[in-house]
């Protein structure tokens, strides 16, 4: 959840990269 | 014979101190391996330090209960000596350091903001938090307002030049001490450059500083957690190449240690807010 979030937090190409993965 | 007698005596106390010297020696590599290890386990065994923003969220107002025992704590400090070390200062700290809004949306909010502004007026001109022997005073400086006095004295602890061991495994408070520091927002900002240089994937005291150069100089820094994420990722890249040519098959390339400085990384880029987008590219691959 911490790779989650950030990426989240973080948005753009690294949100999208999050929403992909299963753990998210 | 005589000769052959004292050549004989002379081999087996050559043996002799041969297999004592590889004793010793062995001896001395497994001392030696416990201390790296015991030094490892109080820089890097702590487990992620959570930021404030995981640690808040939704609350219910405080009971009349609860107000009038926030007083009654408050009031200790026209009791007790501030100037040292005691145990009514030190519960008064737990009190008001507790994590109030752990539990949900079913837990408490935390005591009125006017307590904490009175505890800093105390706390802070006396250099506090000074050496800490347990975390309630470092949690304590997350609820007090940021001040350039409470972020000088958070930066003594936070480079001081030797770990500060709190808890009963000694964990180093340090890194904690950085993202208390990074979390004083501007005023952090003289500590930023000093920050940057210590920049590391593979401790907590580098990924703590990670943290605290995002929160300070988020354009020099984001470029170089960065960099920290794709070393990590190509290292375990590498570990993984390793493992198949051997076995053959997926296999899990992050040990426990590695997967904790990643997620402090992971946060700490997040924590250079936009800066950090142009260089998202590491922690995409992580996914």
């Amino acid at each position: 959840t911490y790779l989650c979030a950030a990426a989240d937090r973080i948005g753009g190409r690294a949100a999208v990269a999050a929403s992909r993965a299963s753990f998210c | 014979r005589e000769r052959f007698r004292k050549v004989a005596r002379a081999g087996c106390l050559v043996l002799l101190i041969a297999a004592g010297c590889a004793v010793l020696w062995g001896v001395l590599e497994l001392r030696k391996h416990q201390r790296r290890d015991a030094a490892d386990r109080t820089l890097n065994g702590e487990g992620v330090i959570s930021p404030s923003w995981r640690v808040s969220g939704d609350c219910r107002p405080r009971t009349t209960a609860e107000r009038s025992r926030d007083e009654a704590v408050a009031d200790l400090l026209h009791h007790f000596d501030h100037q040292r070390v005691n145990p009514g200062l030190g519960y008064k700290e737990q009190y008001f350091a507790w994590r109030w809004r752990i539990a949900g949306s079913s837990g408490s909010c935390s005591p009125s903001p006017e307590h904490y502004r009175r505890l800093a007026g105390v706390l802070v001109p006396l250099g506090w938090p000074k050496l800490p022997t347990d975390r309630s005073d470092l949690e304590l400086t997350r609820r007090l307002p940021p001040s350039p006095a409470l972020a000088r004295n958070l930066a003594e602890l936070a480079f001081a030049s030797h770990p500060l061991p709190f808890g009963p495994l000694e964990y180093d408070n340090r890194p904690f001490a950085r993202i208390m520091l990074a979390e004083q927002g501007r005023f952090a900002r003289p500590w930023g450059r000093r920050a940057l240089t210590e920049i590391a994937p593979d401790t907590k005291l580098g990924t703590s500083a990670a943290t605290l150069a995002a929160a300070t100089v988020p354009q020099q820094a984001a470029p170089r957690i960065a960099a920290a994420l794709t070393a990590m990722t190509q290292e375990a890249d590498r570990r993984r190449k390793r493992i198949e040519g051997l076995k053959g098959g997926p296999h899990i390339v992050y040990q426990l240690r590695d997967g904790e400085r990643l997620f402090e990384l992971a946060d700490a880029l997040a924590t250079a807010g936009p800066a950090a987008e142009p260089h998202a590219e590491p922690l995409g691959q992580t996914f």
